[in-house]
């Protein structure tokens, strides 16, 4: 199972549509400061709803949708990620699937929608789904920027052992 | 319970010291502070760079501590793989001779799992199989392509 | 009070809209939150990189911030410069290109005060007068020498 | 003014006697991971004063001597540095003086003195010497690692406006 494409639609410093094709094996992401790189791994996080909004820099989820104060700000931002599942790593009858998640802004808040394949799930679906596949909610497996160096010495001993914990 | 945590526990600790022999040519080990019942204390990470005596991780520099951490996270993808890793600029602290390593050492985890790495050092870059280029203008970010490095 | 407050704070504030400009090509501005009694309010840093709209100060990018704080540095500088400055690695989220613009910066500000800058990046070495090495043979550091970049 | 050399004395990894010399102008330091050109910053940080011990990596003042686990712990760790003055920039009558700071264990805990020009003094007239030649305490012109993403972004509206009334 890998990540086979994204597509981000009005997400940050999206604002178009854009779709990115991804592959096997170590792909490397590279470009100049502020050009949205970070952004590509806050649309992992956001689709498959690995973190809070605490971790994308937004103080709010609509602070994720694209804003370039010269047009009207859209009304909804989405990610898509399409897997390849051809070695069925994750416990669906099919090579491929998606999981999508859209926020759309209204007059009195907004709304956050998850999909899989297109239907509407929760959150709880996707967290099983991907658990099943080797996806932890806690995401050790995705980095941010800056933590690297603070992963290990700013937990407690505790924590760390934590860790293991859910692992095992 | 305590089986499936010491089994786990001995298998990430055994990555961990070939994976920080493999990164820093030196000595790491996953320490329990309470190794007769593990619930009751937390566990602490030991790292010795070649030549040096035992380090606390917060005494530790920039550079030694990113190395820990990425070899802690490589020895729990060798217990417990994840389907896909996302790591954003985790090579910032590293000397160039360090980059390398750590480039070398995630190009052998791809071949178990999929790696997607930020990265703006050239050593990293390099030993990919292949770089997504990110531009932006008036504010909106596109791809300009996907070249082999 | 207000008046010498004021004096300095435009005096910075000119000196950030130039740096802002030299380093990241875009528009910085220092904003009072009440500039009628500044005492009673505090000030944002603004900057708007070249073709993008104002930033919030936690929306910018990892190299975004840096060079929007080493802007803010440069500019208290030239108002109220002190005799010496220490960086250490404050070029570690900057792209090869912007490393170069803030070493071409340091190396205009080092006319007037010292800079002592740690750094491993290339651009920054070669832009410098001089390189002190340092190395650690058994846990203990010393210097390898001083050489022309 | 500026700081022409710094001399460590058994000072975190700088086991031995080491002096390195500075000079007018850009001067880079560089070097493998680990090797010790932080622990340059923070012998200067140690000497003049310039930080509580939080922010040298040491949980007590005594974690600054040195310690490589073989051999028998120092006694003592000092830094000293030496400015050249020739442009009087700091009201001290002279083309050269020194600062230096000593920390010393003892069985009960430990000492920490200052002095200039081998003449012990305060941390206070440290500070008021420092102030008149521009160097503040809360050290405005030293970036530790890692804290230049930090610097101005953790910082509230409030603690950036106080920098100015610092300097007005
Ligand atoms: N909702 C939004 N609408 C438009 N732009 C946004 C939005 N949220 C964030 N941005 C922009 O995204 C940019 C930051 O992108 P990102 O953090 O991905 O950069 P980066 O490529 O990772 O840069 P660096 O190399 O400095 O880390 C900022 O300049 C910010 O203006
Ligand atoms: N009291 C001490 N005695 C001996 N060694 C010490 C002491 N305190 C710290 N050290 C050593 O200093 C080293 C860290 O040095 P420092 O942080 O200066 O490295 P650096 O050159 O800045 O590296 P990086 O490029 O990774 O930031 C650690 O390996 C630690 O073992
Ligand atoms: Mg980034
Ligand atoms: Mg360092």
């Amino acid at each position: 199972m890998f990540i086979k494409e994204i597509e981000f639609v009005n997400f940050k410093s999206f604002g178009k549509r854009v779709k990115i094709p991804f592959y096997e094996g170590f792909t490397a992401i590279s470009g100049p400061n502020g050009s949205g790189k970070s952004n590509i791994i806050d649309g992992i996080l956001f689709a498959l709803g690995l973190s809070g909004s605490k971790t994308m820099r937004a103080e709010k989820l609509t602070d994720l949708i694209f804003n370039d104060a010269k047009s009207k700000q859209p009304e909804f931002a989405q990610v898509t990620i399409t897997f390849d599942n051809s070695d069925r790593k994750a416990p669906v009858e099919a090579d491929e699937f998606e999981i999508s998640r859209k926020i759309k802004q209204t007059k009195s808040g907004y709304y956050s929608y998850f999909y899989f394949n297109g239907k509407a799930v929760s959150l709880t679906e996707v967290h099983e789904l991907l658990g099943k596949a080797g996806v932890t909610p806690e995401g050790y497996n995705v980095v941010m920027q800056g933590d690297i160096s603070q992963i290990t010495a700013k937990m407690s001993p505790t924590e760390r052992r934590k860790i293991i914990d859910e692992i095992a | 319970k305590r089986d499936t945590f010491m089994e786990a526990y001995n298998g990430i600790n055994e990555n961990f010291t070939q994976v920080f022999f493999e990164l820093a040519d030196g000595h790491g080990e996953l320490i329990l502070e309470n190794p007769n019942d593990p619930f009751a204390g937390g566990m602490t990470l030991h790292a010795q760079p070649k030549g040096k005596n035992i380090l606390r991780l917060e005494a530790m520099s920039g550079g030694e501590k990113s190395l820990t951490a990425l070899a802690f996270i490589i020895a729990i993808q060798g217990y417990r793989p994840a389907p896909f890793y996302v790591f954003d600029e985790v090579d910032q602290n590293l000397d160039g001779w360090n980059v390398e390593r750590v480039a070398e050492r995630v190009e052998k985890s791809a071949k178990v799992a999929q790696f997607i790495v930020i990265s703006l050092r050239k050593p990293m870059l390099e030993q990919s199989d292949r770089i997504i280029g990110v531009t932006q203008l008036e504010g909106n970010t596109s791809i300009t392509g996907v070249k082999s490095p």
